[in-house]
């Protein structure tokens, strides 16, 4: 049955959509069938780089691994008793076609507490959920003392997954694996860093996630975008004539992800 | 007449938030007397910000300024036409308070397309847009071609602030200053921070918004949010024994800012 991961952070530009694609293309590279639905609807980053990488793909003859993609739209209707329950017969069927023939699924929710972001939420095998080095970040899952950095009382983003994870248990009596990793660390920064590092360990023992490995500030995360690529594509691509220290050590840092997650059937 | 400044970004983590608070300490320290609306209702950003500030100044019995917070809850109607209606009441109502009392009003908008958002829009006199140095960002205000990265069709955020500003301009007759500044800007990375200012520049005169000097990545702009003090603050708090390299291209970075801007009444 296929393994539902949902990118999750209601902060916004926390790198919800840039793992999405990184891990998409990663689980493809590793053949295994991979479908993407991205609720956050008006942005659409995930839907935008998917539709570079055909364009890209097409423009160069390429034949690029793409993920299979169902959109799903937002409800228009005036009354939010029918909106949300038209999105969740689109929910629902967007997750029928995929299961059918994937065997994981990356839904990138929007940075923004929605309707379609709490159903994602309560359907995750995984919640995997990208904070930047930052106390602005860590502020929506925890409050802290600013004197001891002592981690304090769990806050909007902590409630909401703990809401949904009650939710999945009720409904299909599993549970979820929550994993908080770090994005855009800096190279320098010594003492944000460390105070970050230790609120986030303190608070993954109150609210119940696990920490994985996190992605270092590195261009090569986000300037492809245009061409729809990843770092893993540009050995396909044939543009890379070299790779950078930068990109040995993003290739790296994606592995260990993919090594914590633990996600089934990738042992080895 | 209060001057009204939306921090305005449909994108999440661009930094409207950041922006905001050491827009509205700086004006504060000018003198100016600042109030402040933090549109992004459950995350509270800016809130929190202030929040934390207080808590500071009386721990540390320092009277730092803080901007009048005028606090406008999101509606719980479940008729969207009601909820729009209590919104729009709830908005004046703020909007009345604070330009009683205040020179600048700094509204801080969430990354999301909210009702709030757009009134908040609609009646700016000045609309900011931070953006990270990213094309992932860019998309938001428009399409790029992967081979030539000349701008192409304008998107969603640049359609949300036309439509805007035709609404102010019917109803107020008056005109929107948008200005789009570069944040988080990274001191590496030669080739896309080159791609991306030549699409700013490109798009600034198609779309209409000006250019202003961006903020760099710098621990001081985010690890102060736990005691709610800006790097302005630094001296009055007493506890920063000496300023960094880092601390003094920050002040000269949002001075820049402010002189561009132009706002009324801080010639000189
Ligand atoms: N590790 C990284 N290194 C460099 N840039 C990054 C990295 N991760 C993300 N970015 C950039 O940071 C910005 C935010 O990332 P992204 O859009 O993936 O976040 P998000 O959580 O999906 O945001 P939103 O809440 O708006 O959906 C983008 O400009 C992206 O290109
Ligand atoms: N110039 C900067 N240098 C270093 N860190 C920054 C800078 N600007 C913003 N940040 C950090 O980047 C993250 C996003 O910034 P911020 O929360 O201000 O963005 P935002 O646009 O208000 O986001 P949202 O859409 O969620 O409201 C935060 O962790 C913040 O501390
Ligand atoms: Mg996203
Ligand atoms: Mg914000």
């Amino acid at each position: 049955p296929a393994h539902i991961i949902v990118m999750g952070n209601e902060k916004g530009g926390a790198g919800k959509s840039t793992v999405a694609i990184h891990l998409a293309v990663a689980l493809m590279r590793m053949n295994r069938r991979v479908g993407v639905i991205d609720l956050d609807v008006r942005q659409s980053t995930l839907g935008r780089y998917l539709d570079n990488r055909r364009r890209w793909s097409e423009r160069r003859g390429l034949d690029l691994p793409i993920p299979e993609q169902v959109v799903v739209q937002a409800s228009t209707a005036r009354s939010l008793d029918e909106a949300e329950a038209e999105e969740v017969e689109a929910w629902k069927a967007a997750l029928r076609d995929l299961k059918a023939r994937c065997d994981f699924i990356v839904v990138d929710a929007p940075g923004a507490d929605t309707h379609f972001s709490r159903l994602a939420h309560s359907s995750a095998d995984t919640i995997i959920t990208p904070v930047n080095d930052s106390f602005v970040d860590f502020d929506l899952l925890a409050d802290v003392d600013p004197d001891t950095f002592e981690v304090g009382r769990p806050s909007v983003y902590s409630a909401l997954v703990w809401e949904c994870r009650k939710q999945k248990a009720v409904k299909e009596k599993k549970s979820i694996d929550w994993v908080v990793m770090r994005n855009r660390i800096s190279m320098l920064d010594a003492r944000n860093k460390r105070r970050v590092g230790k609120g986030l360990k303190k608070l993954s023992e109150r609210v119940g996630f696990r920490l994985a490995p996190g992605f270092g500030e590195r261009v090569i995360y986000r300037e492809l975008f245009p061409l729809g690529l990843t770092l893993l594509d540009l050995t396909q691509d044939g543009s890379a004539k070299q790779f950078t220290l930068s990109h040995v050590a993003a290739r790296q840092e994606l592995r260990d992800l993919l090594i914590v997650l633990k996600l089934p059937g990738l042992e080895g």
